[in-house]
């Protein structure tokens, strides 16, 4: 009798909390977090999306409720019944996921007669989107509480259980469904971030660095297009070397999970290994899967066998796998299959004559040639030349953000952000083209 | 094995009705009795589905597990009252 499988229609599914709990030690951002990853957990290996939100109508609301609570099934104090979830489908409570709020709800607590509150909002949001009950040994679907489940950031569903989302919505790109989960265990518990706010939309702040004046924290090619880093902002261009935006973008909420009171990043490069994304800043890195980090970072530069300090530039040279680290006038080439630096590194200037000895960052652009920059200046080195092309520097400003000269001379800098776009300064720039250049906050 | 008390017995017919194994209490007419056939079957299904050995007697294990918190939805959908030819 097993009951016809559910399942959203949509991948794309809001949440909020609409009432916390009462007297918890868990703080509500503490809660929030632990509904974001215990949601993410299932969004990682399916093609679902959750977002917060807040004051609207949600797709799946979170409440805790102490004993009858209007629906068919009335919690009866600690122990007993924990918490329950209402499968996709018609119902207006489609989704909606209820905690016990006279259970003792904990996180990473010894505490044996507390009640882990990730470990059973994962089993709950498997009802949510349309996992009933399993008799499996090794499920999250098991319907008795079996305790904590590890930290939020490293847990792994088990493979029935993935195998029995995979069912119901299909594989998540980038998942392999024959990859073993990762076990690997933190050595000390990772402080369980914020999620991200998604409660409101933010106005970008006044002070913005002008993309025609500024020189630039990092910049790489990712996924083809290239990305210009200043302080908490970027600027995307297309595989065309079109400017996405003459707005910078918030990095904060492009890149989920990178520290808030983060002021910006020293370097940035697309892996070619397995196209996961490098953020550096200072003594530590961490990694993104797309858009979002992957659990376990920040880990120290050292992973690298970089010397405390972190690095100025990222360099990655498709071709060999290798990447290059450049710190003040010190470069370093590693192998990523290899996990180590080549031998011979540190070494002195960079390895093509002239590029300048230190540098702000440095790309390879998909016309094989890579792009040192420095300043307000790029210079190019053309695929398997030993030395800088002629004529260069050049202005990164009027070749790459779509500025005029005089907008990029520090004497003409006083344009406004967002002023449209000159004609003519940029090879086949949307201006060029007669367009206006659509904005992306995200 | 010996014969299950009254409150243990009261506590599993509740349990396994709320949670799928026997027909909701207020099903069909008051007073309604299971059968021991029926209860038995109930009690061997849930443990099948616990992992436990499928005996159909309320042992200490069962009636264990029958206490260990757990969520509110039932493991099956809700049974109905067995038809049966004459």
């Amino acid at each position: 009798q097993a009951p016809a499988p559910t399942r959203w229609n949509k991948r794309n599914l809001s949440w909020r909390v609409r009432r916390f709990p009462r007297d918890s030690p868990l703080g509500r951002d503490t809660v929030r977090a632990l509904m974001h990853y215990a949601l993410k957990v299932w969004g990682d290996v399916a093609p679902l999306n959750f977002h917060e939100v807040a004051g609207s109508p949600a797709d799946i609301h979170i409440d805790f409720s102490k004993a009858e609570h209007n629906d068919r099934y009335p919690f009866d104090g600690p122990g007993g019944t924990v918490a329950h979830a209402f499968l996709p489908g018609d119902r207006r409570a489609a989704g909606d996921t209820h905690f016990d709020d006279d259970e003792a709800w904990t996180f990473r607590s010894a505490d044996e007669h507390g009640m882990d509150l990730f470990a059973v909002a994962v089993h709950e949001f498997g009802h949510a989107i349309g996992l009933s009950h399993v008799a499996a040994a090794r499920s999250i679907m098991q319907p008795y509480y079996q305790g904590p489940v590890g930290d939020p950031l490293h847990y792994g569903l088990p493979y029935a259980d993935r195998v029995r989302v995979w069912q119901l919505y299909g594989v998540r790109e980038s998942v392999s469904p024959t990859a073993p989960p990762a076990t690997t265990e933190p050595k000390e518990p990772a402080l369980l971030p914020e999620p991200p706010d998604n409660r409101s939309s933010t106005p970008p702040r006044k002070d913005v660095p002008h993309r025609c004046t500024t020189h630039f924290d990092a910049v790489a090619q990712i996924r083809g297009e290239a990305f210009f880093f200043k302080g908490k902002y970027f600027w995307r261009l297309t595989r065309d070397r079109h400017l996405v935006s003459l707005q910078p973008a918030q990095v904060q909420r492009f890149w989920r999970g990178l520290p808030l009171h983060l002021d910006g990043v020293d370097a940035v490069y697309e892996r070619a290994i397995d196209h996961k994304i490098v953020f550096f800043k200072g003594d530590r890195y961490w990694v993104f899967k797309d858009t979002n980090v992957e659990e376990g970072f920040p880990r120290p530069v050292s992973d690298f066998g970089l010397p405390p300090g972190g690095v100025d530039a990222a360099l990655s040279w498709a071709h060999s796998d290798k990447t290059y680290f450049f710190k003040d006038q010190l470069y370093w080439r590693y192998d990523e299959h290899a996990r180590r630096m080549d031998p011979g590194h540190p070494a002195r200037s960079p390895p093509w004559r002239g590029v300048p000895s230190t540098l702000d960052d440095a790309m390879r652009w998909s016309d094989g040639a890579a792009y040192f920059f420095r300043g307000r200046e790029y210079w190019k080195v053309l695929d398997g030349e030993p030395a800088v092309a002629p004529g260069y520097p050049q202005s990164t400003a009027r070749d790459w953000l779509v500025c005029r000269d005089s907008q990029a001379d520090p004497a003409g800098a006083g344009a406004e952000a967002g002023a449209p776009a000159p004609p003519g300064q940029h090879d086949r720039s949307h201006s060029e083209d007669g367009y206006q250049v659509c904005a992306c906050s995200s | 094995a010996p014969a299950p008390r009254a409150e243990d017995l009261s506590l599993g017919v509740e349990w396994l009705s709320r949670f799928g194994y026997l027909p909701p209490a207020a099903d069909g007419a008051a007073g309604r009795l299971q059968t021991q056939e029926e209860l038995s079957e109930a009690i061997g299904a849930m443990q099948r589905f616990a992992g436990l050995e499928a005996t159909g007697v309320l042992d200490e294990a069962t009636l264990a597990l029958m206490r260990t918190p757990r969520c509110s939805l039932p493991d099956l959908p809700a049974a109905t009252p067995a038809r049966r030819r004459r």
